[in-house]
């Protein structure tokens, strides 16, 4: 208790030393001051990832909503989150699907915990500067922007088993703001794979930790050799790739049938069938939106008639099997 | 689960050799 006091004193302090130099309003500075007496210090607890055959691996989460950390968090996600995703959603895309076009499906190791906390801060500063018009977004200067990231970073705790740690590398990703610097050094650290595939006119999308890009330019080991100078170069993304004429990609199968797209709904072979997603509260409203957009993806995703009809029974079924009525 | 023991020591594990937490107290 005497340590974590100690922290949101300092935490404090720095923000009243912001407000001193006129970086934060009051309005501002008192909306983000630390109160001690309702912050928790965040735990770390796991939840089984089954989706590995004859092996547990764990997904760590940290309860955070309670932490010192949780109000400057909320306020630089809602500040960044919208710039962000207006700046990483461009697609540069020519549709030339050749017959011997491979695909590939990368997925990212350590998307929560990418770099050091210096590197981070540096990578958001430097991409803010790249994509504001002024250094301000929002009427926050990009200086304080880093301030407060340096404030929410450093300050992030939690408790295992009679020990408080430290994160070194990234934010407990029970916080949506680390989502959204996972993706802004991911965008920025994705500049050097679009390089070299804008001037293939290939395709390249990302969602999260997750990428599906096509490459026309060479064979499978060419593709291999260029991911590889890629890792060489930038050690701290950790990434696993599948290259193949067809590739699993979130919850669609894409292929390539000699020259054609088709694409179906794919679903992981180790996940139990017939499951709603679990939610708490509404679970009845969420799983009625759930069927709706589980069906408009559907729409989205299947090549063929035939797949489509399969995936509506299959998705009625689901709701049946749970109890609920079409 | 299967193994709770093997969850443990694999949490244990984990957090002791991740190179993004380290010991404050």
């Amino acid at each position: 208790q005497t340590e974590l006091n100690q922290m949101v004193e300092s935490m404090n302090l720095l923000l009243e030393s912001l407000k001193n130099h006129e970086s934060l309003n009051v309005d501002l500075y008192s909306g983000l001051l630390v109160d001690a007496s309702i912050v928790k210090l965040p735990y770390l607890y796991f939840l089984p990832d089954v989706s590995k055959e004859n092996e547990i691996s764990l997904v760590p989460y940290i309860a955070s909503q309670h932490s010192a950390t949780w109000r400057i968090s909320k306020y630089l996600n809602e500040l960044l989150r919208p710039f962000v995703d207006k700046i990483v959603s461009t697609v540069f895309t020519k549709r030339e699907l050749q017959s011997t076009t491979l695909f590939c499906a990368i997925k990212i190791t350590n998307y929560h915990k990418l770099d050091i906390h210096k590197n981070m801060i540096d990578t958001v500063s430097y991409f803010l500067e790249e994509n504001l018009i002024t250094n301000k977004l929002e009427q926050v200067t990009i200086q304080n922007i880093k301030n407060l990231l340096h404030i929410f970073l450093y300050n992030n705790v939690f408790y295992y088993k009679d020990q408080i740690y430290t994160l070194t590398k990234g934010s407990p990703n029970t916080m949506p703001l680390a989502d959204t610097l996972s993706n802004i050094y991911v965008f920025v650290w994705q500049k050097q794979i679009l390089k070299q595939l804008q001037l293939n006119n290939e395709f390249f999308g990302r969602y999260k930790d997750q990428i599906f890009l096509t490459w026309s330019n060479g064979n499978e080991e060419q593709l291999g050799s260029f991911l590889q100078t890629i890792r060489d170069k930038s050690p701290n993304v950790q990434f696993q790739k599948l290259i193949a004429s067809s590739v699993p990609f979130l919850n669609a199968f894409v292929q390539n049938q000699n020259g054609d797209l088709f694409s179906r709904i794919h679903r992981h072979p180790l996940i139990q069938g017939y499951s709603l997603p679990y939610e708490v509260g509404h679970a009845k409203l969420v799983h009625s939106d759930w069927l709706r957009s589980a069906l408009i993806r559907a729409v989205c995703y299947c090549s063929s008639v035939e797949d489509f009809n399969l995936e509506r029974i299959y998705l009625e079924l689901t709701c049946l099997t749970n109890g609920y009525s079409l | 689960l299967g193994n709770c023991q093997e969850f443990e020591t694999k949490a244990y594990d984990y957090v002791s050799k991740s190179d993004a937490y380290k010991v404050l107290l």
